[in-house]
């Protein structure tokens, strides 16, 4: 029925430990 | 401080519009530079709800990329200020009240069923239409583990230094230190007061300051409670150590200290109904061993009387305690070897864990159950303080 919720679509995040080592080297990066 | 952002009242649905490059700006203003001080007199976990509302405003207009920026740029932003204050308890603490906030608020806006039994018609308008964040939760959840963790390691940082000298060393009740030991009275500096003393009043004193804390900054009740536990835990196991360790402190007049000093703990959980948390029962080892300390150690029905009675204490940890017992006065006899054999044989069926002293590092697991907010996200106002004019109401 058009009340029912569209399906959400999941949004894939990295883990704590993959987002960490992201921020890490780009912190390296910038000078 | 109380100035509001003009909005108007009508039209606001409870999202909060930003331009892509002021993101940086938002991150700075409300999580790395953002003193909780400032928040002082508004609804406790105020930058939750914020960021939840800016997230809602990138799921409603369908920019993914916007919601993956906002919580990666979020969640660094927070690491960022726990690393700079690892030893703030304050600052701590009211980083894990807004994790665990915008934890809740991610589950209890996510369109699943099973987190929306408590919401009012208005707030299930506010669910994310668009995006499944489930395992953005899953990263604040560990996240929320790792603030816990930070929180609990400065809290016992603060209370540790306390601990000998206000359970063991300090007497409040009066007369009892002329019942100390033969040989051991003004035995130490420690004992005397001093830079490293510290009476019971101190202990109680530092944990009103941390329960005040989080009490205001919204923390959760049920993780408030496992803070406590974790602490008496702590106490407990110092305590019982240095006690097992110390010929000193094993007598009749520090088991009686022991017991008032225990009593006047579960005194101030009562007092701040933390009675439900499970603390009391982490300090059962250290009551058992103050009883220990003045029940008689003579006869077979003392044995048993004792057998009976430390059923929280291993064999090994009764055993050394009645070695450790020094008599009071030359009235009182040492506990004789065949009573402690006695003890033993008593208790040699048991299965104990075979090291003598406990684990004070040891920690519970945490957990943090959904609690959902009977705020609504339209009536949240911003205060000007925060610098966020930048945030379009919508």
């Amino acid at each position: 029925s058009s009340q029912r919720p569209r399906p959400r679509v999941l949004l894939k995040a990295p883990t704590l430990a993959e987002m960490e080592e992201m921020n890490t080297s780009e912190e390296e990066e910038s000078p | 401080r109380q100035v509001t952002v003009q909005r108007k009242e009508k039209d606001f649905q409870g999202m909060l519009e930003y331009h892509k490059e002021d993101e940086v700006l938002l991150i700075r203003n409300l999580v790395t530079d953002l003193k909780p001080q400032m928040l002082s007199g508004t609804v406790p976990c105020l930058p939750a709800y914020i960021l939840y509302m800016c997230i809602r405003h990138a799921d409603y207009t369908s920019d993914d990329l916007k919601v993956h920026s906002l919580l990666t740029s979020t969640i660094n932003g927070i690491k960022k200020v726990l690393k700079k204050h690892n030893d703030d308890f304050e600052m701590t603490s009211f980083w894990l009240s807004n994790t665990c906030r915008l934890l809740h608020c991610l589950k209890q806006y996510s369109g699943d069923e099973g987190f929306m039994t408590q919401n009012t018609a208005k707030q299930n308008e506010h669910c994310l239409k668009n995006f499944d964040l489930t395992e953005y939760r899953q990263v604040l959840s560990d996240l929320s583990i790792q603030i816990y963790q930070q929180l609990i390691k400065i809290a016992e940082g603060l209370l540790q230094p306390m601990i000998v000298s206000a359970m063991l060393e300090n007497e409040s009740i009066q007369g009892l230190s002329g019942v100390k030991p033969m040989g051991y009275r003004k035995r130490s500096s420690s004992m005397e007061g001093g830079e490293n003393s510290y009476c019971l009043e101190a202990i109680i004193r530092q944990m009103n300051s941390f329960h005040t804390v989080m009490c205001d900054q919204g923390l959760d009740p049920e993780i408030i409670l496992q803070v406590f536990k974790q602490l008496f835990y702590m106490i407990n196991a110092v305590t019982l150590n240095n006690l097992l360790l110390r010929k000193d402190v094993c007598s009749w007049s520090t088991g009686m200290q022991l017991r008032y000093n225990i009593s006047q703990l579960e005194e101030w959980l009562r007092g701040r109904n933390l009675q439900q948390s499970g603390a009391v029962e982490t300090m059962e080892p250290l009551i058992q061993a103050a009883q220990l300390l003045q029940l008689k150690k003579k006869t077979q029905e003392d044995a048993e009387a004792i057998c009976s009675l430390c059923t929280s204490l291993s064999t090994q940890q009764i055993v050394k305690i009645l070695n450790l017992y020094t008599p009071l006065n030359e009235f009182e006899e040492r506990v004789t070897v065949s009573f402690i054999r006695t003890i033993q044989a008593q208790l040699q069926e048991r299965s104990d864990p075979q090291q003598l002293l406990l684990d004070f590092k040891h920690m519970f697991p945490v957990l943090f159950p959904f609690n959902p907010s009977s705020l609504t996200m339209d009536s949240i106002h911003i205060p000007a303080c925060l610098n966020l004019e930048f945030l379009n109401e919508v």
